[in-house]
């Protein structure tokens, strides 16, 4: 009888794998037991392996590159235990032009499966909203939020036509 | 199952009733450095039952009540409310919307409350286990989280998987 | 006979005031010891003003108001106790776009007095640049540097006119 | 005084020497995730003597060492060396140019050299003193230590303000 934990970990391996090439191309990816003869206590690690390069340890890795392994392990862990929500604060803040179209990829895969909670400063992930949420400090040292369904923003041709 | 609002009163900066609607597929939130976007994130993960004030970047629980501006007092109380469409029945409770209450007072008074009747934190976490929301460490990353994913030691990586399981 | 350390954190505070008030306008910042008995061992921490709030615990300040405090603190020993260089790694990267504008013109204030050596994706911080130094990864997995003189991109006229 | 050239051969991703020209005003690095612009600043702090693995994102001292990649073999020794202008006379050696030098084999022996000649850590710790370099704690920010300033005990703030002073 296989532990919750060890269908769990080959699911979230599955997604990670696919994820995982989609953010990093020709790369792959797995989640590994450190101690296999203990699997109802083992901890467990990344194993990368990123084109062209040789992955000798974590701590090696680049920061746009380590917030795009976190980003491939928790959507993969959301694909295959789905939640019903997802929060992510600037979770982009590190990434270059073309890590950020990817991980714009990935909002763009799970938007109708999920509701996603996004916050952000950077342009491109503003135009991938349904809903702008603008918060403002006022002179009186309080947060005001508006809300703007960005659907309606649409020009208006179109728009009548749906 | 998704958030349906959320209505912060006296959290953090939220010193006037605020009341947020939420839908599914993508929200952005925007604003200027310091205008309160974290702090939103911040009463979800209280409501939720954060207990842990350093999980809300205090340092004692009370620091979440609006403390004041220049030209605003502090206020008593924090009390925010989170209603969740429950409409596919996710939650084990008969009822297409689920409010769930959290409120906390400068003497220290703390409650939970579920559709208006009094809850302790341990009905809230029984309600929300199955939903996949549990203590929410894989679906909310709140603002410099996402390279400390990466520093965690193995056994908490295993718990995130653990607690998704 | 004042110690080393107390003329310096004179100095510090006097700069720290200054540029603080540049990052944060209408707002107050010194650096004060901990314990005023015994200054030749003492901690010292931050006590600060920003216009509206009413700063109680630093833990509670925004993402981007802890990187502007950091660089005010950063900037105000530079200025005291001039380096010869400073080395920045994406210290803007949660910064808004008036904060950028507000780091970027403290860049532009100390460019004549030392050598700065700023890593960046933000085009905004790009355009403040003397010279460009562009990295990439070869298919071979190693770095290669190309340096490009920013003066030069001037219009003609204007380069020969030097 | 100010950084005038750069050689990196066999630290970190740097498989062939480079050398990079720096002058005074304004630089900016650009590059993609991972091209190896952080690894542009560990070697000026690798070269300027730093001691722990921990502050080249390392655990160990050779692994600042270039590991090979996907066609190219690992090397067995890396080398730095940093070329400073001091037509000002700032540092305290009678020559227009100050050459320092850093090397390590993965047999873990590991040299200085200041213009040429053998020199040990304590003299180019005395040789930068005057200069503000020092630990250089202050003058060289690493990707992500901005918000740490603000969490650092408030006598690691008074080390960075006596490291100035
Ligand atoms: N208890 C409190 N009472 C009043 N104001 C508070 C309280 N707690 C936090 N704040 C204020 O909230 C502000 C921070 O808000 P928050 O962290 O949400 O900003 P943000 O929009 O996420 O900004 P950034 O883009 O920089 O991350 C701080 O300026 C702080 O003064
Ligand atoms: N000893 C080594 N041998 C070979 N490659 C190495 C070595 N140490 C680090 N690397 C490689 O260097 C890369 C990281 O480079 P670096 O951190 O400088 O990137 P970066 O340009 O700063 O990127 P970012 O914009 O994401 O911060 C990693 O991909 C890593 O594999
Ligand atoms: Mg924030
Ligand atoms: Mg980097």
């Amino acid at each position: 009888m296989r532990s919750v934990f060890m269908v769990a970990l080959e699911d979230v391996n599955r997604s990670f794998q696919a994820i995982f090439s989609q953010l990093f191309p020709g790369g792959s990816a797995t989640v590994v037991l450190l101690d296999t003869e203990n699997p109802l206590q083992s901890g467990v690690d990344f194993e990368l392996s990123i084109p062209a390069k040789k992955v000798r340890r974590m701590s090696l890795l680049s920061g746009g590159e380590r917030s795009m392994v976190a980003l491939a392990f928790l959507f993969a862990i959301f694909q295959s235990r789905p939640a019903p929500f997802v929060i992510l604060d600037e979770v982009e803040a590190a990434l270059d032009d073309k890590n950020l179209a990817r991980f714009l990829g990935l909002l763009e895969h799970f938007r109708t499966t999920a509701q996603l909670l996004v916050i952000s400063h950077q342009k491109r992930t503003m135009e991938v909203a349904d809903v702008l949420l603008g918060a403002t400090m006022d002179k009186s040292g309080t947060t005001k939020v508006v809300r703007e369904e960005i659907s309606k923003r649409l020009p208006l041709a179109i728009r009548t036509a749906e | 199952m998704y958030l349906k609002s959320l209505t912060i009163k006296g959290f953090k900066s939220f010193a006037e009733t605020t009341k947020i609607q939420l839908s599914p597929g993508v929200t952005v939130v925007v604003g200027p450095n310091g205008s309160g976007k974290s702090n939103i994130v911040d009463s979800i993960v209280w409501v939720l039952g954060a207990q842990g004030p350093r999980s809300l970047r205090s340092q004692k629980m009370e620091d979440v009540i609006f403390a004041g501006s220049n030209n605003r007092a502090g206020l008593g109380r924090a009390e925010v409310t989170l209603v969740i469409d429950n409409s596919d029945g996710t939650l084990p409770i008969p009822a297409a919307e689920v409010a769930i209450t959290r409120s906390l007072s400068r003497s220290g008074e703390s409650d939970y409350s579920i559709n208006g009747s009094p809850a302790r934190l341990v009905d809230l976490v029984d309600l929300l286990a199955d939903a996949h929301v549990g203590r929410s460490q894989h679906v909310i990353i709140g603002q410099g989280q996402i390279d400390q994913m990466l520093s965690a030691r193995p056994e908490e990586r295993r718990a995130i998987i653990e607690e998704a399981a």
